[in-house]
């Protein structure tokens, strides 16, 4: 473990909290897209499910179980509790053209050709992309909650921040993970746009708003 | 073998 990694997985703990958040204090899922939520479920669950046949440590458990119960809880919220607040008028991204890509990719590229492995290289290429409809969401309305914008960049950072932690491992442990790291090379460029508007703007203190 | 998954990862 480095810091990096460190920092990246606290950035990702703080987003889901920061999500929480939201929805609780403004009793709101708008601005929320409920496609990339269902993504992330379908992306821990097919990823962290090896929780069942492999230990790695406790602090990987603990983290695997946590985020495969916050994104079902966080379903749960949008499906059922706060259900009237969701929008799908605004939540029109095709995920269907991700799925199928990412699935042929994953077929292509894997360490070793088994179920699990394949799904491992699945869920992957798909948290990769799963955030384009919350993005594309955030395109069409053209503007955001200051507190949605926070929970983005600290999604942002987590992966961003995976970034110098494998470098610091290749340089450390010699070691390289081709897939992830290109993978997180494509989510972290997804968010550069994002991150631009945001610095430029919600940490002056002003609103999120995309230009015309 | 360099190339591979790390399983401590998230």
């Amino acid at each position: 473990m480095n810091l990096f990694r460190l920092f990246g997985d606290l950035s990702h703990l703080a987003s889901i909290f920061i999500l929480l958040h939201k929805i609780r204090t403004t009793r709101s899922c708008r601005g929320i897209s409920f496609k990339t939520q269902a993504l992330y479920v379908a992306v821990f669950v097919s990823r962290y499910l090896d929780i069942l046949w492999e230990w790695v440590s406790l602090y990987n458990f603990v983290m695997k179980v946590f985020f495969i119960a916050s994104s079902c809880f966080i379903l749960y919220l949008m499906k059922m509790k706060y259900r009237p607040t969701h929008d799908p008028s605004i939540d029109t991204f095709r995920v269907e053209f991700l799925v199928g890509p990412c699935a042929l990719l994953a077929l292509i590229f894997n360490y070793k050709f088994t179920f699990t492995e394949v799904l491992w290289s699945l869920s992957i290429f798909l948290e990769s992309l799963a955030i384009l409809p919350q993005l594309f969401m955030l395109q069409r309305t053209g503007e955001a909650e200051t507190i949605t914008t926070h929970y983005l960049a600290a999604l942002g950072a987590y992966r961003a921040l995976y970034i110098p932690n494998w470098i610091y491992r290749y340089f450390s442990e010699g070691v390289v993970d081709p897939i992830a790291v290109t993978a997180g090379l494509v989510q972290t460029a997804l968010y550069a746009d994002f991150f631009y508007v945001y610095f430029t703007t919600v940490i002056q203190g002003q609103k999120f708003e995309l230009p015309a | 073998e360099t190339l591979h998954r790390q399983k401590d990862e998230l």
